[in-house]
């Protein structure tokens, strides 16, 4: 049974993508079976997981063009559902569909049984796709960069996770939060995790697991590889497998 | 007459609104008369421009449930229409208005003669809030983080913006691409930014100056000030100013 984590944050450029790769990879490297599924019309991820581009993808597979076996693709232990640009055409026709929210848990039940874990990337919005997300995920992770003291974001974010979780699926918990991009020991960056870890609303809520700041992480995207391909012994490959252990221990797995 | 520039990219996280506060503060500096337009519903330029919330902004002057008096604050030389959560709401019915491409446009050129630049912060997405800024504006600028050789976001942009050109707005020019974030002296930065020095399309389209990484540009914002405010002596401050000098010696002024 597949445990499906929507990775969501409607600021853009805080690692979701990068999070969805190289957390996939590490519980891969783990033994998991991983399925990552790229919801952003952007297809930052779909280009990274490959080169060339795709005739069909999740957004042709929602709007029943396709079958599954026309756009699973398998890279050694890790699949992906690719996202193709039309993605942004079908969402507007995705809009308009009755029970709208349920479109993308249709299509991901069909595979709970061939994957341990299913990895959602979201784009930078809280629109029609990512809500498919969160009704399709049994969880979903926040990744966010320590850069202010508000968390206004994070605040809107409940509450949208709050409506999805009362209204369409009831057992939508939150993973946790993950610092990302974490500049190294700055008197800022520690003021605003106690600031967050000391709220009364985010209480045992954040990773113990921060991902630091880390340039491998950047090229390695650009080289079309994982972190763990790219620079085995960087802080990037450590702090992924640090993150993909702290998820594989809460779930009671290995 | 003012000089209306959007600040475009639907990559998430490239220093757009950043750039738009302190290009801005940085021409203000030089004593231009400035106006900042947040047309993002996550609200970040306005949230750092003032504390508190507002009750109408940007939104609500485009549907007509208010006035440009209503919204337009002032802080100094730099001035800002704000804009508020309901946004998001506002796009879906701009959305179904016939010429809904023209609102922003028609707003703005009743302050054509109260300001010498305006700048148009974008959220990250190509949908009808960008599209208004493209029509609305004189000219684009595209920061961007030099961050993998394929650029291909970029030509989805240049493929918009020539589209805006050609049906509805056949002044608009772009101003340059501005690389942001840039981490110093690094071989990878490097390769990447020749690769798009080189690159035919886009040869004289790069602005000479690039915004370094430099944390009190994250700082300052979690502060609520500009980086001029927070830390003068800054690359930070360096970079923006020198910016300003290079987008005003283009446009003749000093
Ligand atoms: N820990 C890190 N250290 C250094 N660079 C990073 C790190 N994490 C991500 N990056 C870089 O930051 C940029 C944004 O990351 P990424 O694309 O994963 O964010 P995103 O949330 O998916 O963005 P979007 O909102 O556009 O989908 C990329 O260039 C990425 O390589
Ligand atoms: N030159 C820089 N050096 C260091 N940090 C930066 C720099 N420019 C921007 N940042 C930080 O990077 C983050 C993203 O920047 P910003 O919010 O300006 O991007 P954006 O393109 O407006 O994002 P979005 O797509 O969500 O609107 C912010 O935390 C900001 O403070
Ligand atoms: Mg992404
Ligand atoms: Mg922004």
């Amino acid at each position: 049974m597949a445990n499906i984590i929507s990775v969501i944050n409607n600021k853009g450029g805080t690692g979701k993508t990068t999070t969805v790769l190289n957390l996939g990879a590490a519980l891969a490297k783990r033994k998991q079976r991983v399925l990552l599924v790229d919801l952003d019309s952007q297809g930052n991820l779909t280009s990274t997981f490959q080169s060339g581009t795709n005739d069909m993808g999740i957004g042709e597979l929602l709007v029943g063009n396709c079958s599954m076996d026309d756009v699973l693709k398998t890279n050694g232990n890790l699949s992906l559902i690719p996202s193709t640009d039309k993605l942004l055409d079908f969402e507007f026709q995705i809009n308009n569909e009755p029970g709208r929210e349920y479109m993308l848990r249709e299509q991901l039940e069909k595979l709970a049984d061939d994957f341990d874990f299913i990895l959602i990337d979201c784009p930078p919005s809280l629109g029609t796709l990512s809500i498919n997300s969160l009704v399709a995920a049994n969880s979903f992770i926040v990744p966010m960069q320590a850069e202010n003291f508000a968390f206004i974001g994070l605040d809107r974010i409940m509450l949208i996770t709050e409506k999805v979780k009362k209204r369409m699926n009831p057992s939508l918990e939150l993973d946790g939060i993950l610092f990302v991009k974490l500049a190294p020991r700055t008197k800022f960056s520690q003021a605003v995790i106690s600031n967050l870890t000391n709220n009364q609303n985010f209480q045992g809520k954040l990773f113990n697991t921060y991902i630091r700041q880390d340039i491998a992480l950047m090229e390695s995207g650009a080289f079309k590889q994982t972190i763990f391909e790219y620079a085995p012994r960087s802080r990037g490959s450590h702090d992924y497998m640090d993150l993909a252990k702290e998820i594989l221990k809460r779930y009671g797995k290995k």
